[in-house]
């Protein structure tokens, strides 16, 4: 990386000066000028003799169109980009009223998912919120004035929103391999679905890469997919995304702090806290 | 190293094979002092096109992709003005590069990629400090994986004595490793990138990779620029551009 730019005979010396030269000069392709008088080698090099497709440039099943020196992705909906890498809003012009409209990978690539008791396509009719009893485990469903408004009384051993969480719904050390079925946070918000419209900006939903192997997918059940100290999801609070951990239980065996915080997880740059210089990773693991 | 420890770290590659000895991807090293700005060595970006960089953040494995990366184009970069060779040692070796902000913004903070902080004041020497990076390792080859080291500040006259340096360090540099038994130290790769040391559990960026006689040679340790040399430098330049 020291380019001196004096001349000596020795070989690294010339090929140097060479890479110096054809740097600044290097404009092909990439939008760059490009000097005909070039050696040949040079030329091979830009120019990608081998098939662009080769390389397996098209993601999430898109195929691969040889273009020249270039190539072109096709891409399945709902993906999107020069490699479909991107995940196209197809919620844009949706609107699930009481509810939250999710992209999925099958036609018509959108779905809403409606908070009880609203349902139909697009969550805006009311069924009667007790009938039929939506609480499981034999929870007992209890009206409020407002007609959707209700609230399950769950058995000792049950929790959740629909008593749907038994005390078997734990998570072990971090939760990086949680797979249960809470939907809640410590504050009784509900999760939205990973694959919400609202994620497709965040690098946490269910179209990241490996998301399969974090857990994510067309549900809203809490995970943890960046290796936090427990269960996480995101809600919305007064419009904004946010993400709290979740009101699951550690198994019995395991011990985490019961530290609480709500932050933005995926923030926009005006609400970052200034946190220079100070890293996040835990303690070094016992080999 | 584990991942985040270093989340400041950052990749410069190119973004494609210029010739044999300028090839795709990673060649130096970087360091994120704000969302926009990554601090790096001059010599790392002579006579090298913006166009032609793009600055990886988040990065620990360089041959995945990482969930947690951040990438990004550089629209600008700022080489120190007094930057100069002489016997083939680079003076004032330091450089910011202007990110290229996506959708609005630049670096997004997050547990894998975040800021480090830049110094207020002097560390003293012996004090513990650490280096990162995927530069040469002692088997000849780069590391695809970001490793890290804990070296020692060493004082300038120990650095610049005959059997070390000879008095080829100027003020913009800083000697760290262990003239003792040399071990750990960075290497080709590394350039750039970050020297921090610790205080109140916070992380400063103290020096810069920045040349060395070979690596990991007893008697012969890693130079950095001494980077609180050239705050008011890295200040001025930053308010100068837009946001």
């Amino acid at each position: 990386e020291h380019l001196t730019g004096t001349s000596t005979d020795s070989a690294d010396d010339y090929y140097y000066e060479y890479g110096t030269e054809y740097a600044e000069a290097a404009q092909n392709d990439h939008g760059l000028d490009f000097d005909a008088t070039d050696p040949d080698w040079f030329h091979e090099y830009l120019d990608y003799d081998e098939n662009p497709c080769d390389t397996k440039p098209c993601q999430n099943n898109g195929s691969c169109e040889r273009n020249r020196k270039s190539y072109t992705c096709h891409c399945p909906k709902p993906y999107t980009g020069s490699k479909c890498e991107k995940v196209q809003n197809t919620c844009k012009r949706i609107n699930c009223h009481r509810g939250d409209c999710l992209v999925t990978v099958r036609a018509p690539y959108y779905r809403c998912s409606c908070r009880h008791p609203y349902k139909a396509s697009f969550c805006d009719k009311a069924q009667s919120a007790c009938q039929p009893n939506p609480c499981k485990n034999g929870g007992t469903c209890q009206r409020h004035r407002i007609r959707s408004k209700f609230s399950c009384k769950c058995p000792e051993t049950f929790k959740g929103r629909f008593c749907e969480i038994g005390t078997e719904d734990c998570f072990k050390e971090n939760g990086l391999t949680y797979r249960g079925n809470v939907s809640q946070t410590i504050l009784h918000k509900t999760c939205l679905h990973w694959n919400s419209h609202l994620l497709l900006e965040s690098n946490y939903n269910s179209f990241m890469e490996d998301a399969d192997d974090h857990g994510l997918g067309d549900h809203n059940f809490c995970r943890n997919p960046d290796g936090d100290e427990r269960p996480w999801c995101f809600v919305t609070t007064s419009n904004k995304l946010k993400w709290d951990f979740c009101d699951v239980s550690p198994c019995p065996a395991s011990e985490f702090s019961k530290n609480t915080i709500m932050s933005t997880k995926s923030p926009t740059v005006d609400n970052i806290p200034r946190t220079c210089g100070k890293p996040e990773t835990r303690s070094p693991i016992k080999r | 190293t584990m991942t985040g420890k270093h989340p400041w770290q950052a990749s410069l590659q190119r973004k494609f094979s210029l010739n044999p000895f300028w090839q795709k991807g990673h060649f130096c090293g970087g360091t994120l002092i704000e969302a926009c700005w990554v601090l790096t060595a001059a010599h790392c970006i002579l006579r090298t096109d913006a166009r032609t960089l793009q600055v990886a953040l988040g990065k620990q494995d360089l041959d995945r992709r990482e969930y947690h990366e951040q990438m990004f184009d550089v629209e600008k970069i700022i080489k120190h003005g007094h930057y100069t060779e002489r016997d083939e040692i680079p003076y004032n070796d330091i450089a910011l590069l202007k990110l290229k902000p996506k959708n609005g913004h630049c670096a997004i903070e997050t547990k894998y990629v975040k800021s480090v902080c830049l110094p207020g004041g002097i560390f003293p020497d012996n004090t513990d400090c650490y280096i990162s990076g995927w530069g040469d390792t002692e088997t000849g080859e780069s590391s695809h994986q970001l490793l890290d080291a804990r070296v020692k500040l060493i004082s300038q006259m120990q650095c610049n004595a005959p059997s070390a340096y000879n008095n080829r360090l100027d003020e913009s540099m800083l000697c760290a490793g262990n003239l003792q038994r040399t071990r750990a130290d960075t290497c080709q790769g590394d350039s750039g990138g970050p020297l921090t040391c610790a205080k109140n559990r916070s992380y400063y960026l103290y020096g810069i990779v920045s040349w060395g006689d070979q690596c990991g040679l007893k008697n012969k340790p890693g130079v950095y620029t001494r980077v609180t040399r050239f705050l008011n430098w890295i200040r001025t330049k930053i308010q100068e551009e837009p946001n």
